[in-house]
């Protein structure tokens, strides 16, 4: 799961 | 973007005489996006993807920050208190209460992020609310919410693509974005069927 780290969407 | 910079753009008072500001904007619904790219972006200081992804952030925040001190402070005298009236608190509540039990990880971040994701699925209710209590739409502000519904409708064809092709899904950004779309849906179709036709959103008495 995209965690924080792996979030690139606005 | 290009609808938060035309909010900006109209309520800026170079742009337009002081009476010339563009009634029939919701101030709340203004706040809640305010509250949603704050609380969404504060791994501003954290987690660097890219220039482009920086400085969308910082310009969301910013634009809407404006936005905000325009409306509800510079501009107070035309902000339409009567028209825009829906409890905020009821929109927040349950985002909040949402958000620490369904996310990805209980860390403040994260949750700040997930709250942040379900309230933007909701954030135009008080826009939407007004319009039909107003019972009509500036063609300007049909405009902006046209294209501030789109940017999420648009987002929902990259999430299928990084899917198929990166095999990677957000259920939580899916399901709000879709929510937050079909919100907007009814709002689309008196945006095509008129406003493209040169006429006003006149809902309905």
């Amino acid at each position: 799961s995209p965690t924080t780290e792996g979030k690139d969407e606005l | 973007a290009a609808g938060i910079g035309l909010l900006v753009g109209m309520n800026c008072p170079k742009a337009v005489k002081p009476r010339d500001v563009i009634t029939g904007i919701s101030g709340r619904s203004q706040i809640l996006f305010l509250v949603t790219y704050v609380a969404r972006y504060l791994d501003l200081l954290t987690n660097f993807v890219s220039v482009y992804n920086t400085a969308m952030k910082v310009f969301f925040i910013a634009a809407s920050a404006a936005t905000v001190y325009l409306m509800l402070f510079k501009f107070k005298a035309t902000y339409d208190h009567n028209h825009d009236t829906l409890r905020v608190e009821f929109l927040i509540a349950p985002c909040a209460l949402l958000a620490l039990v369904v996310n990805h990880d209980f860390t403040p971040l994260e949750i700040l992020w997930t709250f942040s994701i379900y309230l933007e699925s909701v954030a135009i209710l008080p826009q939407l609310f007004m319009v039909s209590k107003t019972g009509e739409a500036e063609t300007i502000t049909s405009h902006y919410l046209f294209a501030l519904g789109s940017y999420r409708a648009l987002y929902i064809l990259n999430w299928i693509y990084r899917y198929y092709f990166d095999n990677f899904f957000d259920l939580i950004a899916i399901v709000a974005g879709v929510v937050q779309t079909v919100l907007y849906c009814d709002f689309f179709y008196l945006y095509i069927t008129k406003v493209l036709k040169g006429k006003k959103i006149v809902l309905p008495a």
